[in-house]
């Protein structure tokens, strides 16, 4: 069986809220490592790989793999009825049929507990490969946010160049076109506003802006975020937490 | 014009 504490509800609601509308069913692949989710969107042209390690947890238990399919509609229902500081426990049974999640707040010894049914849901695991990344960009996740928000206004895709000076988005639409270009930099005081640059060669790649906009939901995981380009394959977005990540893997467009 | 790609022809089932 599968018994799980996370200590503060807001991790969980972050986690769930950052990647519903991009996978609404998916499983939770529950073993003694922790809590994974990998899940390809509708249109199969993004991934979402997710994972809560079991030392996020405590305490943590789960002895068999146990797949837990559910609505992520339904979860941020549930998840809404918990308050951010409330400690959440997940638990299910080896073939469970529902999950379980119990909110503990200490402070007015209030409990409440819900239980969500589950869903069969036939997801097949795609193999992602080691990829050493042509570039390494990591940037401020508000700054991410701003730029995918703002070039999105002009056009559908944008062109993602690095280079060893910085980092260039660029678009072109029906009304014009526009660019932001971020220098490497470092903020000696706030390291988490610096731009970094890990480069091999430079990467000039294509993405859809629609997507880039909805990975941006999970801004609230991290102050950072990296994007890992190489050509010709699909851009990593990665946001990491304390104890796991949320990573997104979006297919480029690419000259017909 | 660009063509988008999908993920499956990048990653192949496990």
């Amino acid at each position: 069986m599968l018994e799980a504490r996370i200590e503060q509800a807001s991790v969980l609601k972050r986690v769930i809220e950052a990647i519903k509308d991009l996978v609404p069913d998916c499983n939770f692949d529950c073993n003694d490592t922790g809590i994974a989710l990998q899940a390809m969107d509708n249109s199969h042209v993004a991934l979402v790989a997710m994972l809560l390690r079991a030392d996020g947890f405590s305490p943590y238990r789960c002895d068999r793999n146990i797949a837990l399919g559910i609505n992520l509609n339904s979860l941020t229902k549930v998840l809404r009825c918990a308050q951010n500081e409330d400690m959440i426990t997940l638990k299910a049974d080896d073939a469970p049929d529902s999950l379980n999640l119990v909110f503990e707040n200490t402070e007015n010894e209030r409990i409440s507990e819900y239980d969500i049914k589950l869903m069969d849901i036939d997801q097949e695991h795609l193999g992602i490969p080691d990829t050493e990344y042509s570039a390494s960009i990591t940037l401020p996740t508000a700054e991410f946010q701003r730029i995918c928000r703002d070039l999105s206004q002009l056009s559908e895709s944008v062109a993602i160049e690095a280079t060893k000076e910085g980092v260039k988005f660029s678009c072109s639409g029906d009304i014009g076109n526009g660019s932001v270009t971020l220098r490497t930099h470092q903020n000696v005081d706030k390291p988490e506003l610096s731009t970094k640059v890990d480069l091999t060669e430079p990467v000039n790649l294509t993405f859809s802006l629609k997507y880039l906009v909805n990975f941006c939901k999970a801004s609230s995981l991290s102050q950072t975020v990296t994007l890992s380009l190489s050509n010709e394959v699909p851009l990593l977005v990665e946001y990491k937490m304390d104890n796991g990540y949320v990573r997104f893997y979006l297919a480029p467009k690419i000259d017909e | 014009g660009k063509q988008q790609t999908t993920i499956s022809s990048f990653f192949t089932p496990k």
